[in-house]
């Protein structure tokens, strides 16, 4: 028979510190809770020491299905475009990337578009070298879509399974730097039609709920396909991702769980929700 | 200052015209919202309620005052002075070159503003800096700073890995290597004429013990005349739990926000202040060198009020 009373505010304030101090904000911390309330009533929760177990089990089917799971193109190469806000992970991430497909006897090739920062290309070549991949740059300062288009041909012409795009950091309120961001996204398709298969934008696990902004404005300058939460290794929870997945529809893929090329996992709805709780 | 829809709020609120109990209590739930939007900690949030409650209970006598301004005044008065004062002090040593030392989590933006800095001190304080690479563990990390460095026409100091000077070892490990590189950083700038020397340090994990410790270690040798704590302005919040403990370890002497060029609100400035004690001294508010302002606790409230 089923238990139709109220759960106790206390419980409820408790679960509401957890989510809000794991990132997942105010308006979709509000919904869970709603919705924990209503289940209550409905007696789809028993008792009160069920909740925190029907909240995990809520979220972790939210955030599932789609971990580890890249677009691979039909045939070779698939395009993998890196993007993301300035410092957030993504040259870091796109060597986890390249580690993660050398490890399946993939070949590789390096696309270095962020030709803005102070040696941003050194940086990735830094990468290359180690892990033994080929790289395409240009030179300083150069028109970062043209880059991209080398690379493209390149790609083609070297017969490479894979190729990863990283660009330069960008704040998404900055129009030109997004403007920016769909040429290179475009200019790609005069050799693969298709490009980019993947579009990879990399979150900050530290970042607050302009996470979501972020993931907006992106998505909208150049269809995200998925989420790459960096430095989930420190002790942020990365909670915006419940919201992102919520509004937006974009799972997340990998996360980095620290500075080496073996630092990616993909993605865990189970570990990422315990994670959030623990 | 305060945005329509937070204001708008309030004027609903207090459409009865009387600041009583309970509509305080209504609107501060406002006002936590507001502020939780804006990424300050729960704790903060918690505890910044709880005073600006006391403020607005005491202020309930007030005649002739629109109680929704009223409300507004005491959260936004609040908020610059928990954030404030204005103070870009950067301590000067006169008996040997100044050291700053530049701290915090990966990505936060420290060589940048390592940059912005030397710009800062030769332009407005007329000083000769030097910059030491300190960061011998990311990639290209060195090169970097010497791209900005020569931008400047300000020097910098490193070491390749391996490379030994006189009084060292043999230790090559990272910890021993990089307080070593600012230590020789220093007497380089002792015996070069520079009267400023900045350390990049590598971006670090606070709950990093050994990487933390070799912090530790820099600081024991270098003895540093101030510890900037640089932080990301989009940090939610976990910016309680890392600025804690740089400053808990390192007892840091302020803070650099950066990145204030993008849209978030900021709510981290006010989380880092509450739980560290120490000023916001300066914002990052671009990717050149010269997008280094002072820090305005006013326009910081507004900012995170929305
Ligand atoms: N602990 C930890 N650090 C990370 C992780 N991912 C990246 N980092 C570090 O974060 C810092 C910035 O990483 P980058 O890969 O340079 O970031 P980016 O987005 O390419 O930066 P820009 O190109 O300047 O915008 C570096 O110190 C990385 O080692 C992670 O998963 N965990
Ligand atoms: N838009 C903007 N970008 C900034 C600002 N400060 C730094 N950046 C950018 O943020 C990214 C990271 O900056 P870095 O100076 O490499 O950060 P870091 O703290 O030294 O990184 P690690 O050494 O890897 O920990 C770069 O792309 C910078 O150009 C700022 O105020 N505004
Ligand atoms: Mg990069
Ligand atoms: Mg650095």
């Amino acid at each position: 028979k089923t238990f139709r009373g109220k759960i106790d505010e206390e419980v409820i304030g408790s679960l509401e510190e957890i989510l809000l101090a794991a990132d997942i904000g105010v308006a979709t911390t509000d919904a869970l809770l709603e919705g924990l309330k209503a289940a209550y009533r409905k007696g789809e929760i028993q008792s009160q020491a069920q909740v925190l177990d029907y909240l995990k089990a809520h979220l972790k089917e939210k955030l599932g299905g789609a971990g580890g799971k890249l677009n691979m193109a039909e045939k070779p190469p698939t395009v993998i475009l890196v993007c993301g806000v300035n410092g957030c992970g993504k040259t870091t991430s796109i060597a986890k990337l390249t580690y993660y497909f050398a490890q399946q006897g993939k070949k590789v090739l390096l696309c270095a578009s962020d030709t803005f920062r102070a040696a941003a290309v050194d940086q990735l070549n830094t990468w290359a070298d180690r892990l033994g991949v080929a790289i395409t740059r240009g030179q300083q300062g150069a028109d970062p879509a043209s880059v991209a288009h080398d690379a493209h041909e390149k790609a083609l012409k070297g017969g490479f399974d894979v190729l990863i795009v990283d660009t330069a950091g960008r704040l998404h309120n900055d129009k030109n730097l997004m403007r920016e961001l769909e040429k290179i996204a475009r200019v790609g398709k005069k050799h693969v039609p298709d490009s980019p298969h993947e579009v990879l934008l990399v979150l900050d696990a530290t970042t607050g709920q302009n996470a979501i902004r972020q993931a907006e404005a992106f998505t909208e300058a150049i269809q995200v396909t998925g989420i790459v939460l960096a430095k989930l290794d420190g002790t942020a929870k990365g909670g915006m991702i419940v919201p992102i997945r919520e509004e937006l529809g974009i799972p997340v893929k990998f996360v980095g769980l620290g500075e080496r090329p073996t630092d990616l996992a993909p993605f865990d709805a189970d570990t990422f929700v315990e994670g959030m709780f623990s | 200052s305060l945005s329509d829809s937070f204001q708008g709020a309030f004027d609903r609120l207090f459409s009865g015209g009387k600041l009583t109990a309970q509509n305080i209590d209504e609107g501060l739930r406002e006002v936590r919202k507001a502020l939780l939007e804006a990424d300050v900690s729960v704790s903060v949030v918690k505890e910044f309620i709880a005073n600006v409650k006391e403020s607005a209970v005491g202020q309930l006598q007030v005649e002739g005052v629109d109680p929704s301004q009223q409300i507004v005044k005491i959260v936004s008065d609040e908020l610059v002075r928990l954030m404030g004062p204005i103070d870009t002090r950067i301590k000067i040593n006169n008996e040997r070159p100044t050291v700053i030392m530049m701290v915090g989590l990966q990505g936060s933006g420290k060589t940048t503003t390592t940059g912005k800095l030397a710009k800062y001190l030769v332009e407005k304080k007329k000083k000769k800096p030097l910059l030491v690479a300190a960061d011998l563990q990311r990639p290209a990390a060195i090169e970097q700073l010497h791209v900005l460095g020569e931008s400047l026409g300000v020097p910098v100091y490193s070491e390749q890995p391996g490379e030994k000077k006189k009084g060292l070892t043999g230790l090559f490990s990272r910890q021993t290597r990089a307080a070593e590189v600012c230590r020789n950083g220093i007497k380089h700038a002792e015996n070069s004429g520079r009267n400023v020397v900045i350390l990049d340090t590598a971006g670090r994990l606070h709950i990093d013990d050994e990487l933390m410790k070799e912090l530790e270690d820099v600081k024991k040798l270098t003895k540093p005349d101030n510890i900037f704590l640089v932080c990301d302005a989009m940090t939610g919040q976990d910016a309680v739990h890392s600025a804690k403990q740089f400053n808990d370890r390192m007892a840091i002497d302020g803070v650099i926000l950066t990145k204030l060029d993008g849209d978030t609100r900021g709510g981290a400035a006010l989380s880092i202040k509450a739980v560290t004690g120490k000023t916001i001294k300066f914002i990052g508010t671009g990717e050149k060198l010269d997008r280094l302002e002072e820090f305005h606790p006013e326009r910081m409230a507004s900012r995170i009020l929305g």
